[in-house]
């Protein structure tokens, strides 16, 4: 699975429509202070589903609508899409994935019975809230053989925030709740405080923090 | 489950702290461990619980011997936390990884070596890398620039290494 | 007391939020201010003590509207955090400052204007400045090196700026 | 008042006698990563009396001696001096600070009866622990004329810490207690978490403080 593009709009100092695509491997983002290089991150983090306003930095969520400047009234809204590329893999890479998951039982009996429609909301929650996290890892790759358990080769992912303080959630345009899209990132490494987002001043938060952070940030590699 | 824990902790242990791990090809030498506590409480009290324990670093760069991660400087501080960021990457890479600004407080020479590490991940991961050193934009297969035109209003430019100029502004040619 | 605290007071404020203030001078522009909180208890609730109230800091830079301080970003928050200790140190000088790698998140433009603010309080002060960046150290009266010629121990060596090498090492002539 | 240099032997990093003059007014201090720059700031802030073996970023006090390299063995001692200009200064200019430090009272009647030896440690703190603080200011300016409430040109502030846990403090060679180097420095902006020292990765800690300790910062300045 690859990401494939970021677009923001009315987020933080981005208040026209922008595109970052993420094509070649090390992709440099560089510019003088204050200039909105550590906003993309912002927004990166906001739209894979994160809660608290002031790990972005703010003091209420609204705060990341573009608020205005000198030269401009403030967004009716801020909308960010974060798009991934989720070709279905191999099957033995599935089936070592599956291996590693479980720790080599096969469930191929119990997944007959999985959900035919992995996109909407209802069934992919219910498939992740079953109980057992390796079962439903496996459900998740057996249904649609992709890393994301949607069944498409591209997978946009979109959140709104309105200045009323209504909020929208997409999923390749479909309304889903919020939680759906922390849902379908479990696992991966990516948003949840995982260890892919190394935020401005916080390359050594795993030395300075405690044993048992350390521990939860290793759980989730696992 | 214990044993997906035990196998990943194993397997991060190895890349960060082995011979030829992460931390030493960092420092150039050295060493350093990964290792879990032993419970100071409850029926295990005294022995490490796989399931419960908490993780310990223990970091010592070519010739120096601190008693505590604390005492390592700046610089030393942040290759040991990229080390153990890039041992967990190899052990179960995500599609991504954003790094921001990182290389604040590394000198040259740890940039340079900053750098080649980043490299060896390209087949897996995409790296977003924000910095202010120009050792590492040269590091990266393309730039985008930030800038402002308007005063409050952020604007993403392309840009070509060589038009990144030595006061970090970005040359007239990369904004239009 | 209260007169003394109320006065330094008054002198800070105007120092960095002035309108020929710290603040302004660093940023070129915008604008800040320093205030005391309304107490939220007590006899004197709902108004300024000047024996108790806490101290709050509010930061424009040009052209921008944030909402709290911490939107700043990470150049702006140490420019902001200079003109104050600037601001404090023009009210009352210590004999001595030291800054240890403040410079580390200011773009070039910024590290200029840091370094000029800088060199308008040497009658009075010591500077005492550890940094990686070129441009600081050209602003400097004198340079110290510190080096590891042997692992673990570390030697101090006079340095001219000529022989700081662009990878952040001493030249050889430089650690004699 | 100016500092003038300082010495570290046994220290951190420094295992062998070293000096740093400070003749000019902005002072640089280079070099790699990790080969003592920020040693050299705790240095300056344990000799002025630091009692957080924390802030100095060592687990215990005694982790501030050289504990060996590959190259050499352990210390037996950490010693550091520091060396302050201390000279006799304008009348005008004490008679206006103690105007400022007593919001304009003349004590002067009161001074009579100052202790003859400002050096000996128990005049000192006794004359610094009376009651009033603008008092003792009063006190300090008049006996000497100087910043530093010494009687001499030079003052050399010496600390030292022995692997046995044994600790030595002296003013001017004679030895006093931890508390009289303290509070030499009251009232100076240096020492004790002040304004004057900003550590690594500490710049905004003004910015992130809450409005109580903001206020004490003012407070030293005041
Ligand atoms: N909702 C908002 N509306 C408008 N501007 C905002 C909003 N939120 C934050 N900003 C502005 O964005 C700027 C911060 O941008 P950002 O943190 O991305 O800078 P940066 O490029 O990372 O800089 P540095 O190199 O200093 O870290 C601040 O000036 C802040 O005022
Ligand atoms: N008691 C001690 N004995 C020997 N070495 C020590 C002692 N305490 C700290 N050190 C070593 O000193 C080094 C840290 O030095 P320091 O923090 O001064 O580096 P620095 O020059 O500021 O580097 P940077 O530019 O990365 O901030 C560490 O490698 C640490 O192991
Ligand atoms: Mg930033
Ligand atoms: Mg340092």
């Amino acid at each position: 699975m690859r990401l494939a593009k970021l677009t923001l709009s009315g987020f933080k100092s981005f208040a026209d429509p922008t595109e970052f695509r993420f094509d070649l491997p090390i992709i440099g983002i560089v510019g003088p202070n204050g200039c909105g290089k550590s906003n993309v991150v912002d927004a990166i983090k906001w739209v894979l589903g994160e809660r608290s306003a002031k790990s972005l930095r703010g003091g209420a969520m609204l705060d990341v609508i573009f608020a205005g400047s000198a030269a401009r009234k403030p967004s009716g809204m801020a909308a960010v899409t974060l798009s991934f590329e989720n070709p279905v893999v191999g099957e033995e890479i599935v089936r070592a994935e599956r291996a590693k998951a479980t720790g080599g039982i096969d469930f191929d009996t119990e997944d007959s019975e999985a959900p035919a429609n992995a996109n909407a909301p209802t069934s992919l929650s219910a498939s992740l809230s079953l109980g057992d996290h390796e079962a439903s890892i496996v459900k998740r790759s057996q249904v649609t053989h992709r890393r994301l358990p949607i069944d498409a080769d591209m997978v946009d992912v979109t959140r709104r925030l309105y200045a009323d303080g209504r909020s929208e959630y997409l999923i390749n345009g479909k309304k889903v709740r919020l939680r759906d899209i922390r849902e379908l990132f479990l696992d991966t490494g990516i948003g949840n405080d995982a260890y892919s987002i190394i935020e401005q001043g916080k390359v050594d938060a795993m030395l300075l923090a405690n044993p048992q952070e350390r521990r939860q940030i290793l759980e989730e590699a696992a | 489950s214990r044993s997906r824990f035990e196998e990943t902790f194993k397997t991060v242990r190895e890349n960060f702290a082995g011979h030829d791990g992460m931390f030493r090809r960092l420092f150039g030498g050295g060493s350093a461990d990964l290792f879990l506590l032993p419970m100071d409480a409850g029926p295990r009290a005294g022995e490490i619980d796989w399931l419960e324990s908490g993780v310990e670093i223990r970091a010592k760069p070519p010739g120096k011997e601190p008693r505590v991660i604390n005492q390592l400087s700046g610089g030393e501080k942040t290759m040991t936390a990229v080390a153990l960021l890039m041992a967990i990457f190899q052990s179960k890479p995500s599609p991504f990884c954003v790094l921001d600004e990182v290389d604040a407080a590394l000198d040259e020479a740890n940039v340079e070596r900053f750098c080649a590490a980043l490299k060896q991940f390209l087949d897996r991961s995409h790296f977003i890398v924000i910095t202010h050193h120009k050792r590492t934009m040269q590091s990266c297969d393309m730039l985008y620039g930030v800038t402002m035109p308007q005063r409050g209003v952020s604007k993403r430019v392309a840009v070509k290494f060589e038009e990144v100029g030595s006061d970090g502004r970005l040359s007239k040619a990369a904004t239009e």
